[in-house]
């Protein structure tokens, strides 16, 4: 179709992945359960620390043109939920903020995205 | 989200999904693409979760989530979540939880609990179709047997509905967006038409890793919101993630 929602034939031939649609392969990093849930995420989260910082800048500017006080409260009131969550997910969000040096109630915000926005 | 499960004529078991997500969170003009859609794949992972040296699962995840979205537990099962929109949804649960009513799992926790620690099929189907959560959802679940295939809709307190595939009725794959399966989707939002199209079209004889591929490469099936591409399956142990793009003209959703 020339018009929405641009239907197509069924695509063949698009497998072993390339061309546009192909954006890359999605790099491997291996998680280890048996370390303090603190430490697990440190390696990935150091390698991830500059796209992970422009998402979460992305959605606080537009939370504050919706919500300006939102991130204050984010940033201030959130962090003290952390010890309500079942083990390890609270000491691992710690690890993951402390690693990508973004404030705790940041990281549980993206943790709680999908919540969010299933409305 | 698209996902499907898909059985062979040798009951071999193939899982696989879009993960689109970004709707409304900003529009690059210049790119013609959703900011956050963008933002979020160079921050697309595989993770091998390992405990005593021996992988426990593996996931497609974004860094710094640390729930899941798709994943796999090698020799036991296969997972993904789709967004289930609802006007009870999360943000209820979060201000519950916030205000102390802390009765319900958050999504990503559960579905990471289940590849954790569930043991079969049947043991994680229970816990995807009874336990109290934040937000609605749809839980894609495979196991490793033929036949092991369903869709969970979930509301926040319970199942609403649970379809499992059934290869004597003909029904050879379960297909998921982000509607209710019984009920029309969005006029303007139907990409379970054209997939289960493509799924007719390739056909149980040659269903694969390659197929699959190709009905999630379909337009609007692919999408502006797709960031991922992600296949399993149980019986071949393989574990397959693709970042997407979109190129004008195609569907932002």
């Amino acid at each position: 179709q020339d018009v929405p929602p641009y239907t197509e034939d069924c695509r063949s031939g698009t497998y072993p992945p390339s061309g546009p649609t192909f954006k890359g392969k999605v790099q491997w990093y291996t998680v280890n359960l048996d370390q303090p849930p603190y430490e697990r995420w440190q390696k990935l989260i150091s390698d991830k620390k500059a796209p992970l910082n422009e998402l979460i800048q992305h959605i606080k500017n537009l939370a504050k043109a919706i919500f300006p006080n939102l991130i204050d409260i984010v940033d201030n009131k959130l962090p003290f939920l952390i010890g309500k969550l079942p083990s390890p997910f609270g000491e691992e969000m710690k690890g993951v903020a402390d690693a990508a040096g973004l404030p705790l109630g940041e990281i549980m915000l993206f943790n709680i995205f999908y919540e969010v926005f299933s409305v | 989200c698209t996902s499907v499960v898909a059985q062979d004529t040798s009951g071999k078991l193939f899982h696989a999904r879009n993960l689109d997500f970004g709707l409304f969170l900003g529009w690059d003009v210049k790119n013609n693409s959703w900011i956050v859609s963008e933002l979020l794949k160079p921050l697309v992972v595989n993770v091998n979760f390992q405990r005593n040296n021996k992988t426990a699962f593996m996931s497609t995840s974004f860094a710094g989530y640390i729930g899941m979205l798709t994943g796999m537990k090698p020799g036991v099962l296969t997972l993904t979540m789709n967004e289930r929109f609802s006007l009870d949804g999360g943000y209820i649960g979060i201000l519950e939880w916030i205000l102390g009513k802390r009765h319900g799992v958050w999504m990503g926790f559960l579905t990471r609990s289940v590849l954790e620690n569930a043991t079969s099929y049947d043991e994680a189907k229970d816990l995807l179709s009874k336990t109290e959560m934040l937000a609605p959802a749809y839980f894609i679940l495979g196991g490793n047997k033929p036949g092991q295939a369903c869709v969970i809709t979930r509301s926040r307190t319970s199942s609403i509905n649970f379809w499992e595939l059934d290869t004597q009725k003909g029904e050879w794959y379960v297909l998921e967006t982000n509607y209710d399966h019984w009920k029309p989707p969005l006029v303007i939002d139907n990409r379970r038409d054209p997939a289960m199209k493509c799924m007719k079209t390739k056909g149980q004889k040659s269903i694969s890793f390659t197929t699959i591929y190709d009905v999630l490469s379909t337009k609007p099936v692919l999408n502006k919101l797709t960031t991922y591409t992600a296949m399993m399956s149980i019986s071949e142990n393989k574990f397959e993630a693709y970042l997407r793009d979109c190129p004008h003209p195609c569907m932002p959703w």
